[in-house]
């Protein structure tokens, strides 16, 4: 990708000492489930790599244009499961996919290259966000384990037979852009084959959906699964519209090949009143998120295209390709040129494109699209856990779809979720000792809370300050997560007693878990209690005006002593924590503390309430987002 | 019968069982019930259990065997 590891605090120059703490990334392999990889990509080149990790059990599987010769020292293993897409879908057409790891779609390129591709100069779409494209870990290796085939459909069953070949394999990361909501953990492939694999001692993350920004409609929940939504970078492709009647108004442009408009105003007409296109700009509605516009109305090419938005009033607009020259508007200005459109009786307009613009504040923002909280299988736990760049991301592309370009530009939080496995597998070289949950927690507890600009991260949808059920703990910032100074920490103990809390059978937990556990009745089991590195906290209603929450933190920083920071924005709520001092002597060393919400239980139903918890020494400073809900 | 069978995860209790011993039960599970249920993946870390192809039928016959969990439909996740 280019750009996003500057914005991230990681810098472009793979040569350079901002590279200093991926020295032993070589070692680590990141695993990706997705539609397969274009192993020709120069993202994937091997210069400079040694001899495969002697850990690495994998294989290059062959099949149609795909020979073992495919992979190297960077893409090291690549393997395809489609037993159970075709039985359910018949065979493929093999004029569409390929029966092999080589990526049809255009997806899995895309993801791999994010989270771990080699770093290639001059890399850009169409002119666009151009520069060195890099991975978040470009040393690290990559094993494709292609599980998701035409239309973007990945069963369970293949997806499974992919997570537990890449644990046979010895992956260290697995990164999941994949999802589908509400699922109990028992029915649910993906949670159920990532919590195998995280007692193996990989790192998974998974990105949270596309379906923001409805509430509760977030995927890939399981507490053990490290779950990523998606913000917006400061790159922009502006646009500027000017109307016959001297308006300008500001838009995005959509990615297209070759000049601009011509100079002089053209007439625009409305899509929606059917007239002819040839020698016009086109003002079309765009009624959906779709993340691909219509193009070419009345089977006749416009000079260009208006895609005024009809949904919500937010400022994000999502970059896509088009065959001509087009800009994307929000709603409100949308309506603006509706208005004009209908009402003048010889309507003109023209586009001014600027190219690519970095630095635009305020960034990140929530992307609307990035699926929101409260977690709707277990309130108990806060999810999204973080965001990272989602947005009209550049990345490697595939050679047969689109775009003639070796780059794409794409948004989603399948984008979003490469970022955090690549950034997971720099820390599990930095760490090597660190247990998947131990990387999640550096991540969640040093992530940023603000904006490039100082003030409180936005809701592209909204256009307001976001909350910890879109964001998580915030975005990513891998520097600050290289030394977190405490740690929450999980083993599979912690995940078993999560299951006892949350009422599964012991039928269930061992569907789960494959383990043979009963959760002994008299004990009081509480999800409050997993030593989880946020707090969510659902009131009910008439219940009692006080919840225990109980955590255990580890050093990792060596000797010092942290004093705590409670922060919460409604009165309603009361939080005080216990010891509000805790000292540590030396690394490794634990203690616990336990927060005591009191809260006044009669506020409405819907009611929520956000803040957080802060530990420092002065020298870290390690916060837990809180999110309180009145059911 | 063919078209009438659908795809489903077959979580099993076994967990004493060498790979290999596993596998040729899943096998022998699969025939039990159906002379022409068809495995598709037999699973190894990620669960204990293996996939198949099954009708409703099928899908009783084996819930009820001894070392059955669950017989789970397969569903479809999507690219994000």
């Amino acid at each position: 990708t280019t750009r996003t590891p500057t914005f991230l605090g990681l810098g472009d120059n793979v040569d350079g000492e901002d590279l200093r703490h991926n020295g032993s990334a070589s070692d680590v392999i990141v695993g990706v489930i997705d539609s397969g990889i274009w192993p020709e990509s120069k993202s994937f080149n091997d210069i400079g790599f040694g001899p495969v990790p002697i850990s690495w059990k994998g294989e290059c599987e062959e099949g149609m244009n795909f020979t073992a010769s495919l992979c190297n020292r960077k893409l090291i293993g690549a393997r395809f499961f489609l037993k159970g897409f075709e039985a359910e879908m018949g065979p493929i057409n093999q004029s569409d996919d390929f029966r092999s790891p080589r990526d049809s779609l255009g997806h899995g390129t895309h993801t791999s290259s994010i989270a771990a591709g080699s770093a290639v100069k001059e890399a850009a779409f169409l002119g666009y966000a151009a520069g060195v494209a890099r991975g978040m870990a470009p040393l690290a290796r990559i094993a494709m384990y292609k599980a998701c085939w035409l239309g973007g459909f990945c069963v369970s069953s293949d997806v499974l037979a992919a997570i537990d070949k890449a644990m046979e394999d010895n992956v260290n990361i697995l990164s999941l852009s994949l999802a589908l909501n509400r699922l109990d953990y028992d029915k649910d492939s993906i949670a159920i084959g990532a919590l195998a694999a995280t007692e193996h001692g990989v790192f998974v993350a998974a990105a949270g959906g596309n379906d923001g920004p409805t509430s509760s409609s977030l995927a890939n929940v399981a507490p053990w699964l490290t779950t990523v939504g998606a913000g917006t970078l400061d790159r922009k492709f502006p646009a500027t519209i000017i109307l016959g009647n001297g308006k300008v108004f500001p838009g995005e442009s959509l990615l297209f090949q070759g000049n601009g408009l011509p100079d002089e105003m053209l007439p625009i007409v409305y899509h929606r009143f059917g007239k002819e296109v040839e020698g016009s700009i086109v003002l079309d509605d765009l009624r959906f998120y779709d993340n691909e516009v219509r193009q070419s109305k009345n089977g006749k090419e416009p000079l260009g295209m208006i895609y005024a938005n009809m949904v919500f009033d937010g400022t994000e607009l999502v970059a896509t390709y088009a065959q001509s020259p087009s800009a994307v508007v929000g709603k409100e200005i949308g309506d603006e040129i509706r208005h004009y459109v209908i009402t003048e009786s010889n309507p003109t307009a023209t586009i001014k494109f600027n190219g690519t613009v970095i630095g635009y504040k305020p960034s990140p923002m929530v992307a609307g699209f990035s699926s929101r909280g409260p977690n709707s299988i277990t309130p108990e736990i806060l999810k999204p856990d973080l965001i990272a760049p989602g947005v009209n991301i550049l990345a490697a592309w595939i050679g047969v779809k689109g775009p003639d370009s070796e780059f794409n530009i794409k948004s989603g939080t399948s984008m979003a979720c490469p970022h955090v496995s690549g950034i997971a597998a720099l820390l599990k070289a930095a760490h090597p000792e660190w247990s998947p949950a131990a990387i999640r927690s550096a991540m969640m507890t040093t992530a940023k809370t603000s904006s490039n600009d100082g003030k409180p991260i936005l809701d592209s949808a909204t256009g307001k300050p976001s909350t910890p059920f879109a964001h998580g703990a915030g975005q990513v910032s891998p520097v600050s997560a290289f030394k977190p100074g405490l740690i929450y920490d999980l083993t599979a103990m912690d995940y078993l007693h999560f299951l006892c809390a949350s009422n599964y059978t012991s039928s269930q937990i061992k569907i789960i878990t494959r383990i043979e556990f009963s959760c002994d009745r008299s004990k009081e089991y509480r999800i409050s209690e997993l030593n989880y590195p946020s707090f969510a906290v659902t009131i009910n209603r008439g219940g009692g005006g006080a919840y225990t929450y109980t955590r255990i933190v580890t050093s990792v920083g060596g000797a010092g002593t942290y004093t705590v920071k409670v922060m919460s924005d409604v009165k309603a709520v009361n939080i005080s924590v216990e010891p509000a001092v805790l000292d540590f002597n030396n690394v490794n060393e634990k203690r616990s503390y336990s927060v005591i919400f009191t809260v006044n239980p009669s506020m409405p139903s819907g009611t929520n309430s956000f803040g957080s918890i802060e530990w420092s020494d002065g020298k870290h400073l390690v916060r837990s987002p809180v999110a309180l809900t009145w059911t | 019968a063919f078209s009438e069978r659908s795809s489903y995860v077959v979580h099993t209790a076994v967990t004493t069982m060498t790979s290999a011993e596993k596998f040729k039960w899943y096998e022998s599970s699969v025939k039990s019930i159906s002379a022409s249920g068809e495995v598709l993946y037999k699973y190894n870390h990620a669960i204990n259990g293996f996939s198949a192809r099954l009708t409703p039928e099928e899908v009783e016959l084996l819930s009820g065997k001894p070392g059955i969990l669950a017989v789970v439909p397969e569903v479809v996740y999507k690219l994000e």
